[in-house]
């Protein structure tokens, strides 16, 4: 059974890329068959791995026009059990292009795209978001079996989360009955900023079956680790950033 | 002579709406009249000033249909010489309606709202953009006389800036000739961090006559104002955070 986990939010800088490395590369560290999909056209995740769409594109985006099939994307990384197919910056024509396509089918491009045979070797695909509730997060929401919130502990956090629930909803009763919520994770915490601690409370207040345990810090570690187009795990194991990540890890796979 | 400055950047979380409510606070305190209009269907900028757009919505989103003419959806604000449009979350319908409207207009589309007549009362008219280079951002790309680019003291921000300024460049050269940069405005800078001082080492080298003195340090400040719906100098005006907003307009206003 492959777990699909679409990592969105539609605020800016919340840590969806950063969640997307780490906890990848912390569930292949448990030697879990991982593959990141990146589908932001700003294709951080693709830096922050050392991978690239090269020339011809393959990408992300030559996935949903069709050009290649699935197994031709499929990129090694740095990490045995980690796979990845970047972004490029032709996806940013995909939410124009999709404006003109059939409304009956262009919400699941990307799942069609995703042939059961092909994925069926990974135990988790991380799809990570652009920040936005546009045709491109709508088409994980409707691949994904799972959606992880990252909510950066700041005030504006808290005020999109309502618009994201309502797409989630959306989206569970046209497409996808089955979407579920596999957490909000806290992120980019700071302990000694009380506003951090008010947002964590308000989260835990609102939505107290689903904010995991585990939490992210504010940790240099965390910027600096893409710079070096790796994953934290590999840049400095030890830090607080690397293990919040492998933390979580665990606790996914224990709720499996 | 109207100053358009449109707040630009399609990596999220960089500080804009945070530099467009504090920008435009600082300018209002010096007596400018100021407008800003929130083009983000997140309303960020709304909240972080106290404005909404009500029933029936009165939005930046009615201002691009034409329901109603610019005089009408200004609002007041705390701040005797600043006035608001806000945004509302109608305005996430604005992309994919855009991609279907005639391609010889739809780029011009706020900037043809902006009557000269109304809009020749401000000295400064300030709009937030959403974090993508979609069809907001090109109008308000082609509606501004400048553009001013927060970049967060991150590594994926370095990535993002030729992107931004790829996209500018296609903007002047096929519909505003004469858009200019106003300057790129590091934010969340943090002082211990050695990769926030080499990512503003990187933006004075590559772009010596844009990157503003003025710095925009990270403070707690600036993260808690909007959770009172006012900016920072209302809040605690002798704040880090107020005065180097404060900094950046005095700094502005020089170059005029
Ligand atoms: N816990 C953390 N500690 C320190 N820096 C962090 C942390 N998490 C993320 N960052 C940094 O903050 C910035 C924003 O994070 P990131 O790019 O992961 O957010 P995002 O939600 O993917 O942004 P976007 O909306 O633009 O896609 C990045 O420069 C990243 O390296
Ligand atoms: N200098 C600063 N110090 C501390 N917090 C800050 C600072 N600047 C912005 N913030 C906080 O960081 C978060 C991101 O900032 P902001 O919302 O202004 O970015 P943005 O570029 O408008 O994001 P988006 O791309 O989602 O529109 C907000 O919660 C804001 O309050
Ligand atoms: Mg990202
Ligand atoms: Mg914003």
């Amino acid at each position: 059974m492959t777990h699909i986990v679409a990592i969105a939010n539609q605020k800016g800088g919340v840590g969806k890329t950063t969640t997307t490395i780490n906890l990848a590369a912390s569930l292949a560290v448990e030697e879990k068959k991982v593959l990141v999909i990146d589908l932001d056209p700003q294709s951080n995740t693709s830096s922050g791995l050392s991978i690239t769409a090269g020339t011809p594109s393959h990408s992300s985006y030559e996935l949903l026009t069709g050009k290649y099939p699935f197994a031709e994307l499929l990129q090694k990384t740095a990490l045995p059990y980690l796979s990845a197919i970047p972004c490029s910056v032709s996806m940013a024509g995909f939410e124009p292009e999709a404006a003109s396509i059939d409304p009956a089918g262009r919400h699941r491009i990307l799942k069609d795209s995703m042939d059961p045979e092909a994925i069926k070797e990974f135990t988790y695909i991380i799809l990570d978001c652009p920040p936005s509730l546009g045709f491109i997060t709508l088409n994980a929401l409707v691949a994904a079996t799972s959606v992880l919130i990252p909510v950066q502990c700041e005030y504006f956090a808290l005020e999109g989360l309502g618009q994201l629930m309502r797409t989630m909803e959306r989206v569970k009763q046209r497409w996808n009955p089955t979407l579920s919520i596999e957490g909000i994770l806290p992120t980019m915490f700071d302990t000694r900023n009380r506003l951090s601690m008010s947002v964590l409370e308000e989260l835990k207040k609102h939505f107290p079956a689903d904010v995991f345990s585990s939490i992210i810090p504010r940790n240099v570690i965390l910027g600096e680790a893409p710079s070096h187009g790796m994953p934290a795990i590999l840049y400095d194991v030890m830090s607080k950033g690397a293990q919040s990540y492998i933390n979580l890890a665990k606790e996914i796979l224990a709720y499996g």
